[in-house]
C-alpha cells in the first residue's frame, strides 16, 4: 500500500502556501485511482509527496509499511527508482537524446542489458503510437509526442506504482485512448496506478476518484474494502 | 488578414518529415478559429509559420499583405513583436522572475512605463484567476497556473493577432472557462484569434474550425464571406 497520514506540505512565503493541509490517504496494491480538483489545488504536490519526490512538512508517508518521510535521501531514491514510475506534468525528457534512448533511461537501474533495453523501449514507444519517431530527440517532436515519450519512459521498467500527472493533457482522442489502454493493461497486470487528470470522462472511467480542493481531500469515492 | 499560400515545411531526416504539405489558408481580421487534428499532425508547425516564428521551406506567408517569408529576420521580429501574441504549448516563462514580471515582459516593446506595465499585468493575471499568485516565480506555481501566466503574457499588449497553442490543456473547467471568456472578450474587441485545441467542446464553440491531418488541411468549416 501507499499511505499518507496527516500530511502537511507548506511552502515558505508571505503568506506561506499550505499546498497540502492535513491529508490522509491509503491506496492498496492494484488500485487504479483518479485525482481531480481545480488548478492550484495541490494535486501535483500530493503526487510528488506520495512518490517520495518531495518530503512533507509534517506527517507520515509509507510505501509498503516503510516510513519514507524519515529515511535518508539515498535510501528513498533507491525505493523510488525500483518501485515507482513517474509521468511528470512537464515531461523532463533529456534534450539531444533520441526518444528510444530517453525511454531506455527508464531501464538503466534495472540491470537490463543494452540490446534488451532498446528492444523494450521500442516496444513501449510502439504502444503509444510512436514507432515512427524512435530516433527523434524531444526538440524534433510535437507536444503530444513528447508527452507520450514521457509516458513510455515511466512505464517501461514495469514499476509496482505508477504516478501519472496529467498524462493526456496534450493528446488528441486517439492518443488519449492509446495511453489509457496502456494504463488499463498495466492495471490488469497488478500495477497500482494514480492518475491526476482534468478530463472528467477519464476520471469517471476509473474505479476510484479522490478530489483535492485547497490542499485538502474534499471527497474520496472510497477504497474497495 | 493572415494568409498562407502553398506553404511547405519540411524537416531534414531519414526520411525527411513534411510537417506542412502544401497548405493554403486565409484568416480575415476579427476571425476566431479553432485548429484541430491528431497529435503530430502539424498544428503547432502551422501556428509557428503563421506567427513568423518559423520560416516555410516553400510558399508565401503574408501578414496584412506583407510577405514575411522573404523578409530579413529583424524586420520579421518587429512585425511579430508589435502585432502577434503567442501562447506556446510549452509556456517558456522566465524562471526566477515573478508572474507579474513575466507578464510585464509582454509590454516591454510597447513603450509602456513601468508602473503602467505592472498595473496592466496585475489586471491580466486577475482575469485568469491568478491575483493571489502575482509574486510567485514559475517554479513556485502549478502547471495550470504557469499556463495561465503564459496566456496573460501573450494577451497583455493587446496584439492584433493572438495565436494560442493548447491554451487550456492543463486547466480545470473553471480556469478553462476563464481563459475562453478572456479570448471571447478580446475577439469581441476585434482581435483575430487562432486556437489550437484538443478539446472538442471548445473547438465546436468557435465560429470556424480548420482540421489538420498529416501536414495537410483536411477540412475547413469556412470563412465568413
Ligand atoms: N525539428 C523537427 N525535426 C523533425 N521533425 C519534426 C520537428 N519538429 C516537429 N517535427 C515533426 O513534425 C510533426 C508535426 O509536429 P507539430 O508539433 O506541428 O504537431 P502537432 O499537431 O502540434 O502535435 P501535438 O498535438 O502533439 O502538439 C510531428 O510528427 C513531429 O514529430
Ligand atoms: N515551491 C512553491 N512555493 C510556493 N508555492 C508553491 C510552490 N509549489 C507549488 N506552490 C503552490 O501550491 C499550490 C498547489 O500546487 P500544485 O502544483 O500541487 O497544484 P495542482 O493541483 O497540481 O494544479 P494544476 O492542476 O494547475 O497542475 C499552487 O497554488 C501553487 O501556486
Ligand atoms: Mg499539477
Ligand atoms: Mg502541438
Amino acid at each position: 500500500a501507499l499511505e499518507l497520514r496527516d500530511v502537511v506540505k507548506e511552502y515558505p512565503g508571505q503568506p506561506p502556501v499550505r499546498a497540502l493541509d492535513d491529508v490522509s490517504l491509503r491506496i492498496e496494491h492494484g488500485e487504479l485511482v483518479a485525482v481531480v480538483g481545480p488548478s492550484g489545488s495541490g494535486k501535483s504536490t500530493l503526487l510528488n509527496v506520495m512518490g517520495t519526490l518531495d518530503r512533507p512538512t509534517a506527517g507520515v508517508v509509507e510505501v509498503d509499511g516503510v516510513d519514507t518521510a524519515r529515511m535518508p535521501d539515498d535510501a528513498v531514491a533507491g525505493v523510488r527508482a525500483r518501485r515507482i514510475g513517474f509521468v511528470f506534468q512537464q515531461f523532463f525528457l533529456l534534450p539531444g537524446m533520441s526518444a528510444v534512448d530517453n525511454v531506455a533511461n527508464g531501464l538503466l537501474y534495472q540491470g537490463v542489458r543494452p540490446a534488451e533495453r532498446r528492444r523494450r523501449s521500442i516496444e513501449a514507444l510502439e504502444r503509444v503510437g510512436l514507432g515512427h519517431r524512435i530516433e527523434h530527440p524531444p526538440n524534433h517532436l510535437s507536444g503530444g509526442e513528447r508527452q507520450r515519450v514521457a509516458v513510455a519512459r515511466a512505464l517501461v521498467h514495469r514499476p509496482a506504482f505508477v504516478l501519472a500527472d496529467e498524462p493526456t493533457g496534450n493528446l488528441d482522442s486517439k492518443s488519449t485512448d492509446a495511453v489509457m489502454r496502456l494504463i488499463g493493461d498495466l492495471h490488469d497486470d497488478g500495477t497500482t496506478i494514480v492518475v491526476i487528470t482534468h478530463d472528467t470522462a477519464i476520471a469517471a472511467s476509473l474505479p476510484r476518484q479522490v478530489t483535492v480542493f485547497d490542499g485538502r481531500l474534499q471527497h474520496d469515492s472510497g477504497t474497495p474494502r
